[in-house]
């Protein structure tokens, strides 16, 4: 690999970027998605975060543009020149440029967009040309990808990592091998033995299981789970999350970390978040939530606090009197949760990795299991 | 009278090594007047440097392989510093 002359890079590890405008060639979602989708490539293996700008300069601003564009290096028609963009800086610096005289596509039957892309963000980033065939930066294009296996050679980790360093480390569980074996990657194992979540919540008929920066999506409908950066669906929620729970009958998730909350309905994170817990009636006392169950046939729901429980009245939108309670007293079998979620009209209490599925109308634990057993496993 | 096949492949051939050499590796305009066979001519040790970087064998001539790398599609950005 190599970098620019002098280095350049960035100096926050927060980026933004806004797409400037379209090619006809794909529909705006597919773009958006391979813009994304190049972004999270290098997001997996740094420090680095994005998120998306509507209007106004971004670090990285990205358009399509045929011959002379406006920075002196004009575009020579269709086929040779696909796309070029800048070392990180201000101005034009960090922008990518695609020729629209290609025809971009999502497969590899035109030029593909996603692979493009998540080369010319390198270059955004501060990676030069590669001189290694396998490596992303390698500056021609190779049609024989296969997209549905990409990854990044280790010629381009070792060359991000040279200016931005590995990902925060994650605290517990054994992460997939990205990079060199001396360094862990935080994308979680889904079948470590020693998986913990921080959080689990339904969502408009899907789970979600929340771990650092990451979470698996698992839908009843698809055999296996996908994970997912919490970033490329909400930019501005935090990772490491401690909660979260669905009110489905206001097509909300609220995710909760430290002392706030923020309110998400599908993919938009609700105008005022975050807010502080005290609204929702705790006691300063309390300084986090660590796992919530939303009931929504009874409109209730459990807030779980080390080993006591608080009970919210959804349809009066308020802590109901006489918590908070024993966990144990209430819920026997079950002391301290990091997590929860109801599903088929039980309770799944996660603690450490193992997991309780619990009866509420028994009122007893009929099943453990290990935490990761949604995740086939 | 047309020039002959090969005549046209070389000429079509020199053209693309002139504009790739010029754009990508910092090659002066004009110094297609160099003769290509003399070993030690800038023309050559770009080539050369060409084939280093893109992992071909380094023979310094157009050879096949050569060209058929240099008419892949690629990124706009120059493979040498400012």
């Amino acid at each position: 690999f190599s970098t620019f002359p002098g280095m350049p890079k960035w100096r926050k590890n927060h980026l933004t970027y806004r797409i400037v405008n379209y090619t006809p060639d794909l529909p705006r979602e597919a773009v958006d998605s391979a813009i994304e989708k190049a972004l999270r490539v290098w997001e997996e293996v740094t420090p680095l975060t994005f998120s998306r700008m509507h209007e106004g300069e971004a670090d990285i601003m990205i358009s399509f543009a045929v011959r002379e564009h406006g920075d002196f290096i004009p575009f020579d028609g269709p086929g040779n020149v696909l796309a070029h963009a800048y070392a990180p800086g201000p101005g034009v610096n960090g922008d990518a440029h695609f020729d629209e005289d290609e025809l971009w596509t999502e497969d590899t039957t035109g030029t593909n967009l996603f692979l493009v892309a998540a080369h010319e963000l390198g270059h955004s980033l501060g990676l030069f040309h590669s001189a290694n065939t396998e490596a992303l930066m390698y500056p021609l294009y190779s049609s024989f990808t296969d997209l549905t296996r990409f990854r990044l050679s280790q010629d381009d980790v070792d060359g991000i990592q040279s200016l931005y360093g590995p990902p925060p480390a994650s605290p517990d569980a054994p992460a997939v091998p990205t990079k060199s074996s001396h360094r862990e990657s935080v994308i979680p194992a889904p079948c470590s033995p020693a998986l913990t979540f921080d959080a689990v919540s339904t969502l408009r008929g899907e789970i979600l299981f929340f771990k650092d920066r990451h979470f698996w999506r698992k839908s009843l409908r698809k055999p296996d789970p996908e994970l997912y950066l919490i970033s490329s669906f909400w930019p501005s929620l935090p990772s490491g999350v401690d909660a979260a729970y669905e009110v489905t009958s206001k097509d909300t998730v609220l995710v909760f970390k430290g002392n706030q909350f923020w309110t998400v309905r599908g993919p938009e994170v609700q105008a005022g978040s975050p807010r502080s817990i005290y609204t929702l009636g705790f006691p300063t006392t309390v300084k986090k939530v660590d796992a919530a169950i939303s009931v929504k046939e009874k409109k209730k729901t459990y807030f779980f606090v080390e080993d006591r429980y608080w009970r919210f009245d959804e349809k009066k939108g308020a802590m109901e009197p006489g918590f908070p309670r024993k966990i144990s007293q209430d819920f026997p079998g079950v002391e301290k949760v990091d997590a929860a979620f109801e599903a088929f009209g039980f309770f799944y209490f996660f603690n450490k990795s193992s997991q309780l599925e619990f009866d509420p109308n028994a009122k007893k634990v009929t099943h453990t299991l290990k935490s990761n057993s949604w995740l086939n496993c | 009278h047309p020039l002959s096949r090969a005549a046209e492949r070389e000429d079509g051939g020199m053209e693309l090594l002139q504009q790739y050499l010029e754009k990508y590796y910092n090659l002066g305009k004009g110094l297609k007047q160099f003769v290509i066979r003399q070993n030690n001519s800038p023309l050559v040790k770009k080539i050369q440097e060409m084939q280093k970087f893109l992992g071909l064998e380094v023979t310094g001539k157009l050879d096949s392989d050569t060209l058929e790398v240099m008419r892949k599609p690629r990124c706009g950005a120059p493979d040498v510093g400012q």
